[in-house]
C-alpha cells in the first residue's frame, strides 16, 4: 500500500504506523486509497494550507444537529420529527444576494443561493427560505402587511405571510415555503433566485422593505437568510461520499495557480 | 477442555475472548476530519471482537450457516475456519458538516454505532 501523502517529519508517529500497518493492502480501491491519504494529509501540516476558510455554521443548523442527536440518543428516530419532514439530510445555503444601495427606498429583494453541490441522487422532501426580521423602534405601517416571494424569473407567488404592524418591534425569523421552485427549476438547478416584495394590506402599494427590518446592511454571519433543503437518501448513504467530494475539492483547490506567484512552486506529490 | 478454576468452572482463555463488543472511541481530529466535520467531535462505535467457537451462544444470533461452519471448525480446525464475530446490529448518528461547497450539512449517518455483535 504506497499513500499519496507527503507524511510531515513533524506529524505524529501514530499516523505514519497507520499508513504502513494498513490491513487492506493493495486491494483497497483507489478511492479508499485517496481518503486515507487525505486523512493523514489533513493530520499533517498541509491541512493548515487547504482548511483556510472557515465556515461559522448557522445557529439553525446547530439546533438541528442539538435536537436530533439528542434524540438520537434517546433512541428516537429523528427522521421521524414533523419538523425534519423525514428527510435524513439537511443542507443550508446562505443567502449571496446584496441590497442594491442606490435603490431608496428598498422596493425588493433577491436572495441567490448556489445550490449546484445538491445530489440529484437524493430526493427533495421539502425547502425553505428563512429571512431574519430586526427590530424597529415601533409600528412603521398603520395596518397589516403581506410579504410575497417569487421566483426571479417567474411571477408564480411560491409563499406569503401577513406582517401585523406590532411584528416590527420585535426580530425574528419569517420562513417561507420555497419547494415549489425546486419542481419549477429541476432541470437546471444549479443557481436558485428569489424576489421578494410587501405590499400593504390589499392593495398593490409596495412597502418599503427597510420599513420592516428586512434590508441586509450591516448584517452578521447569523442573520443572513438562509435556504434550508430537506432530502432523504434514496439508497444507503455512506461517509465515502462526502469524503470524496472532499477530496475532489481540495485538488480543484490545489491546481488553482496562485495570483501573486511570488516564486511559489505548486507542491509536489509523491507517489 | 479448559482447565477449572478454584470456583469449579470452567474459564478457559477462550472464553473470555468470546465474540462481544467492544469499545472504540473515534475522535474525528486524530482521524484529520475535523476540517469538515463540526459536530460531534468524536463518537463511541464500539467494535465487535473474539471468537466464536463452538457451542455458539443464542444470544450471538448465528445464521444457520454460522452454526454449521462453527460446528466444522469444531470437528476439523484445519478444514473450516470459525465463524467471524461481526455487528449483527447497527445504529445512526447525526452529523453536521460543511459539503463541498461549504454549506454546513446535517445528516443523519446509517450503520455508525455497533448495538450488537454476532457471529456470521
Amino acid at each position: 500500500f504506497q499513500s499519496a501523502a507527503i507524511i510531515s517529519p513533524t506529524a505524529p508517529k501514530r499516523n505514519r504506523e497507520t499508513r504502513i500497518s494498513h490491513p487492506y493492502g493493495q486491494r483497497s480501491s483507489k478511492l479508499f486509497k485517496d481518503i486515507i491519504a487525505s486523512s493523514h494529509l489533513a493530520a499533517g501540516h498541509h491541512k493548515e494550507e487547504v482548511s483556510k476558510e472557515t465556515v461559522v455554521p448557522h445557529e439553525y443548523m446547530l439546533s438541528i444537529y442539538r435536537t436530533y442527536s439528542a434524540a438520537e440518543k434517546l433512541g428516537l428516530n429523528a427522521s421521524f420529527f414533523r419538523s425534519s419532514k423525514s428527510a435524513n439530510t439537511i443542507t443550508s445555503f446562505v443567502d449571496k444576494g446584496t441590497d442594491n444601495l442606490l435603490h431608496s427606498p428598498l422596493r425588493r429583494q433577491k436572495y441567490l443561493f448556489d445550490v449546484s453541490t445538491l445530489s440529484e441522487k437524493e430526493e427533495l422532501v421539502g425547502a425553505e427560505l428563512r429571512i431574519f426580521r430586526k427590530a424597529l423602534g415601533g409600528p412603521q405601517s398603520a395596518g397589516p402587511v403581506h410579504i410575497q416571494l417569487y421566483p426571479c424569473r417567474s411571477d408564480t407567488l411560491l409563499d406569503s405571510r401577513s406582517l401585523d404592524p406590532l411584528d416590527s418591534t420585535k426580530a425574528g425569523w419569517e420562513v417561507l415555503d420555497v419547494w415549489d421552485a425546486f419542481h419549477a427549476q429541476h432541470q437546471q438547478r444549479s443557481q436558485l433566485c428569489f424576489q421578494l416584495r410587501a405590499t400593504l394590506g390589499k392593495s398593490d402599494a409596495e412597502v418599503d422593505l427597510r420599513r420592516l427590518g428586512l434590508d441586509r446592511s450591516g448584517r452578521g454571519q447569523q442573520e443572513k437568510a438562509i435556504l434550508v433543503v430537506y432530502t432523504r437518501s434514496k439508497k444507503r448513504e455512506n461517509l465515502f461520499n462526502e469524503m470524496k467530494e472532499k477530496i475532489k475539492s481540495r485538488r480543484s483547490a490545489e491546481e488553482k495557480p496562485t495570483k501573486e506567484g511570488k516564486g511559489e512552486k505548486p507542491r509536489r506529490r509523491r507517489r | 477442555t479448559a482447565p477449572s478454576n478454584r470456583h469449579g468452572k470452567r474459564h478457559g482463555k477462550k472464553s473470555k475472548y468470546r465474540c462481544s463488543k467492544k469499545a472504540l472511541h473515534v475522535n474525528f481530529k486524530e482521524l484529520g476530519w475535523d476540517d469538515w466535520i463540526i459536530a460531534p467531535l468524536g463518537y463511541e462505535a464500539y467494535h465487535c471482537e473474539g471468537v466464536c467457537d463452538f457451542p455458539l451462544r443464542s444470544h450471538l444470533e448465528p445464521t444457520n450457516h454460522a452454526i454449521i461452519q462453527t460446528l466444522m471448525n469444531s470437528m476439523d480446525p484445519n478444514s473450516t475456519p470459525p465463524s467471524c464475530c461481526v455487528p449483527t446490529k447497527l445504529s445512526p448518528i447525526s452529523i453536521l458538516f460543511t459539503d463541498s461547497g461549504n454549506n454546513v450539512v446535517y445528516k443523519q449517518y446509517e450503520e455508525m454505532v455497533v448495538e450488537q455483535c454476532g457471529c456470521r
